[in-house]
Formats: structure tokens, C-alpha cells, sequence
């Protein structure tokens, strides 16, 4: 494993806990979209399949199990915490998902690997992961909340996306034969949704001295 | 389909 992949899932582990300590310290979900969370959770649910039959190392292992919780955990905070469903932008929180899922279940199907419930399951993981920002996109668009701490888990979430193409880049240019192309073009449109992001920040930044870019 | 590529990232 080298450096930048081993960043890049610090950065994502970073940005999870930074989301979950600004919920339990601030006792509100205020501009964190639910559709979001709810999508990298079914992403990471069918992604992490393979934890029941092949095993690759405990750090990988424990990585999965970890993204799979957190993001339980971080859904049953904004549904059921008695305080801090109260503050979840219900109204705002529109975007329908199923014109992000239906499309990526069919693509699943279309353009993969190997026609194997697994492996579509894994394919449509990558595609729904590439996209699955766009409903806190469009939240933090309608409410201009940005907070410092959420604009904190936006910018390590961008971080750990920048940090897996130089992973790429890396691999390729050491590992002979390492390519994954279904990877690469999800992963490369996920990461140009962030920087669309990131520019809406620097755009709020200038706008209002308020809203603060995170350090 | 082409080739399975290994796994090992999240």
C-alpha cells in the first residue's frame, strides 16, 4: 500500500468522524443530507459484500467494517436521535434518489467485470459512490449552511478523492498490469462533482465573510 | 467483460 492510498483513507475515515463528532457535539444534523448518508451506506453495504468470503488483510477488514457502522450510525442519529432528528432539513432534503440508484443499477448491469451477483453489486457500489454526493450538493445549495464543520467533512471528502487518483496514478506507473478502468472514469467523475463543489465554497467564501473555507 | 481486478481498496 503506498502513501497516498494509505491518505486518501485517512482523509475518508477523518471526514466521517469529523461528521459524526460535529452531530454528537453540536446536537444537530443542520445541513447534513440524509440521502446522502443513506446512499453511502447502501455503497458501502454492496461494495463490502466480499467481508463474508475472502479476507485481504486486518487493515482492510477493519476499514470496511468501520465505514459500514459510521454510516449506520450517522443515518440512526439523523432518523431516531430524539434531539437531532429535529434538526435534519427535512424540507430541503428533496433530491430524489432514485434518479441517481436506477440509473447505476442499470449501468451495473450493462458495463462490468463479470456478470456475477457480486460483481454488479460492486460495479453499482462504485457508480452510486461517484454520484452520491449530489443530494448534500444540492442541500447545502438551497440552505447555505455551511458551517465550519461541514464544509471541514466536504473538504476531507474531496481530499480523499484527489488523494485515490495519485493512489492510481502510482500503481500504475509501479504495479505491471494494475488497471482498473470502471474504478478510474467513477472515480474521476466523482472527483470533478467535488471540485464543482469546492468552487461553490470558494463562491459562498467571497460572498459572505461569514461562511468560513476550512484550513 | 475483461479481466477482474483485484480488490484490495475501499
Amino acid at each position: 500500500m503506498n502513501i497516498f492510498r494509505f491518505a486518501g483513507d485517512m482523509t475518508h475515515l477523518c471526514s466521517i468522524v469529523v461528521l459524526l463528532l460535529k452531530i454528537e457535539a453540536t446536537k444537530s444534523c443542520a445541513g447534513v443530507s440524509l440521502r446522502t448518508q443513506e446512499l453511502y451506506a447502501v455503497v458501502f453495504v454492496s461494495r463490502y459484500l466480499d467481508l463474508f468470503f475472502t479476507f485481504i488483510s486486518v487493515y482492510n477488514t477493519v476499514m470496511k467494517v468501520f465505514f459500514i457502522t459510521s454510516s449506520f450510525c450517522i443515518i440512526w442519529y439523523m432518523r431516531h436521535h430524539r434531539i437531532v432528528s429535529q434538526t435534519y432539513d427535512r424540507e430541503q432534503d428533496t433530491f430524489r434518489v432514485a434518479f441517481l440508484v436506477v440509473p447505476c443499477i442499470f449501468l451495473a448491469l450493462l458495463v462490468n467485470h463479470e456478470f456475477s451477483m457480486v460483481e454488479v453489486l460492486w460495479t453499482f457500489s462504485i457508480y452510486l459512490e461517484s454520484v452520491a454526493i449530489l443530494p448534500q450538493l444540492i442541500l447545502l445549495q438551497r440552505t447555505f449552511n455551511v458551517d465550519t464543520l461541514t464544509s471541514n467533512y466536504v473538504f476531507l471528502l474531496g481530499a480523499y478523492r484527489a488523494l485515490y487518483i495519485l493512489n492510481w496514478l502510482y500503481r500504475y506507473f509501479t504495479e505491471p498490469g494494475y488497471s482498473q478502468w470502471i474504478v478510474w472514469s467513477s472515480g474521476t467523475l466523482q472527483t470533478a462533482i467535488y471540485c464543482d463543489f469546492f468552487y461553490y465554497y470558494v463562491v459562498s467564501w467571497r460572498k459572505n465573510e461569514r461562511l468560513s473555507l476550512p484550513s | 467483460p475483461d479481466q477482474t481486478p483485484p480488490k484490495d481498496e475501499l
